[in-house]
């Protein structure tokens, strides 16, 4: 799933950082 | 009118929806530092590099507005209960309903008839822009202000606008949820909201909910002709890569 790289990051990336 | 008179009772899911909205000032200046970004680098490398086009600087505005819609649904309460996968999946099978949607809401309460505004404030004669672009660019533009029209003659509100970005997003038609039973649920809800909504702030109009419905199909097949234009776009090497609208569009058409 390579291809969905980016929303993936988007959507896991932890905002609290 | 931007918002119903006040003092009516409006569906509490209505308000929560309303709340989630994003700062149209903060994310048009987020998108406009991201564009004068691009220009000093495109100085910097002035007769290095190919210029930015118009539609180059356009698929960038695009792509940014994209980013601000996925913030968006990061934090809506649904969509929180549900599981990345489940997410990506609601996001792949929408993202371009909801970028034509936040053009055509921001053109509704533009409400010119011969220029259209952009996301970063800046207005564009529909003349001149109508002259410049291809046939197949020019009815997706014309294709759009029939729309933009028909939602101004029902005098769309920004109330209905943030229920109608729900109901698109929570499709209950997407295959292979791990939960289909919630989405549908959520889509059952936001339905509901809203024709409570359009009945006890619109009680003249027994027919608003059913009409505003009617437009969604007309705004899918809206967003499909811009995923066909901006497929063949990418084809012909005129998007900039390495970015979230060309993984949406492929993610869509895998």
């Amino acid at each position: 799933k390579k291809t969905h790289a980016l929303l993936h990051y988007l959507l896991n990336k932890d905002d609290s950082k | 009118p931007s918002a119903p008179p006040a003092g009516l009772p409006v569906p509490t899911l209505v308000l929560e929806f309303v709340r989630c909205e994003q700062d149209e000032l903060q994310v048009r200046s987020k998108i406009s530092a991201h564009l004068a970004h691009l220009q000093q680098e495109q100085n910097s490398r002035s007769g290095k590099a190919e210029p930015l086009s118009t539609f180059g600087l356009m698929c960038h505005v695009a792509d940014q507005t994209l980013f601000s819609i996925v913030e968006w649904a990061r934090s809506c309460t649904f969509f929180k209960e549900l599981k990345v996968g489940d997410q990506m999946k609601l996001l792949h099978n929408c993202w371009s309903e909801l970028l034509v949607l936040d053009y055509i809401s921001r053109q509704v309460h533009h409400g010119k008839q011969d220029s259209i505004l952009l996301i970063t404030g800046q207005e564009v004669e529909l003349g001149s822009l109508l002259a410049q672009a291809g046939v197949t660019l020019a009815e997706l533009v014309q294709g759009g202000q029939e729309l933009v029209q028909r939602l101004q003659e029902l005098q769309l509100d920004r109330r209905e606008i943030a229920c109608f970005k729900y109901l698109i997003l929570f499709n209950p038609d997407v295959k292979l949820l791990e939960n289909q039973v919630y989405v549908e649920s959520v889509y059952e809800q936001v339905s509901g909201a809203l024709l409570e909504y359009t009945l006890c702030v619109y009680p003249q109009h027994v027919e608003r909910f059913s009409q505003l419905l009617l437009r969604l199909p007309e705004l899918r097949a809206l967003s499909v002709q811009a995923e066909d234009y901006l497929c063949y776009k990418h084809l012909s090497g005129e998007v900039p890569c390495n970015n979230l609208l060309i993984e949406m569009l492929h993610a869509k058409r895998a």
